[in-house]
């Protein structure tokens, strides 16, 4: 199956 | 001290019951600017963000920034005793511990107060820079809840392509393959049955339709539905609230190992 990404590795916290 | 009155009160009615089921807790922020709420689900594979400007208010109080932390559900509760004509007023105290709704029939023939007790949320907030998408897809937000609803049924993931053809949506599963395509149409009589795609580059890209569905219950907010992608970014669903901001959320796609 596909591997599901997740928000984090998009955006950094602040 | 929080005082905010919003006389078309069925709207946060609509904001709870879009993101309840995706969002546990989360801290709502009130500044001049307005209400507002990023969060995400227990997976952090989603992510809403929720903005109410202060203008929309018909009354708006906040003397100072404050971030009051909520239990989705709960809150949802609460706000579904309001009746959908009613006109609706969250009242806080700084440094309280809880928040009060108020709730004014047309006519000022009922009055109700519901307190609830806020909760401490670790705030986990993302920098969520602007950015330029490769694809902008506008379309019938009820036309997007059908395709992601019928999708769901043949499989677990929608692919979704934007070329210069127009957008094709699909899935496949157990039982075969489902492939639903969009074409610009700007011909229509009324502007919220309009289908427009803006194209810098063709992208595909791969998410899982339990997410969409569950963002679709936002679809009572807007007749239209805003779908931004670009190869290397989440998914934006933007649903605009009337003259007062938006809902959006951000999903990350998945990818193939």
């Amino acid at each position: 199956g596909d591997k599901q990404l997740t928000m984090n590795m998009f955006y950094s916290f602040q | 001290m929080l005082e905010l009155r919003l006389v078309q009160g069925s709207l946060l009615k609509k904001v709870m019951e879009s993101i309840k089921d995706l969002v546990n807790d989360a801290n709502f922020d009130c500044s001049a600017t307005g209400f507002s709420l990023q969060a995400m689900d227990s997976s952090h594979v989603a992510l809403v963000s929720l903005l109410l400007r202060s203008e929309g208010f018909e009354h708006y109080r906040c003397d100072r920034n404050l971030s009051m932390g909520m239990n989705l559900g709960n809150m949802a509760k609460m706000l579904k005793c309001a009746g959908n004509d009613d006109i609706v007023t969250v009242k806080a105290d700084d440094g309280g511990d809880c928040v009060t709704f108020m709730f004014e029939s047309p006519n000022q023939d009922k009055i109700a107060d519901f307190e609830m007790k806020l909760m401490d949320i670790d705030s986990e907030h993302l920098g969520i820079p602007e950015a330029e998408y490769e694809a902008i897809v506008r379309m019938p937000s009820a036309e997007f809840a059908r395709i992601c609803k019928d999708l769901s049924t043949i499989g677990d993931t929608v692919v979704i392509s934007v070329t210069k053809e127009g957008v094709k949506f699909s899935t496949r599963g157990d039982i075969g393959t489902a492939n639903i395509v969009l074409r610009q149409n700007t011909s229509v009589d009324k502007p919220e049955e309009a289908t427009i795609i803006e194209m810098e580059t063709p992208v595909s890209l791969t998410f899982a339709l339990r997410y969409m569905n569950s963002f679709t219950k936002a679809t009572p907010l807007a007749s239209q539905v805003t779908v931004s992608l670009s190869s290397e970014l989440p998914v934006v669903v933007e649903y605009k609230i009337a003259e007062m901001g938006y809902l959006r959320f951000y999903l990350a796609p998945k990818i193939e190992e």
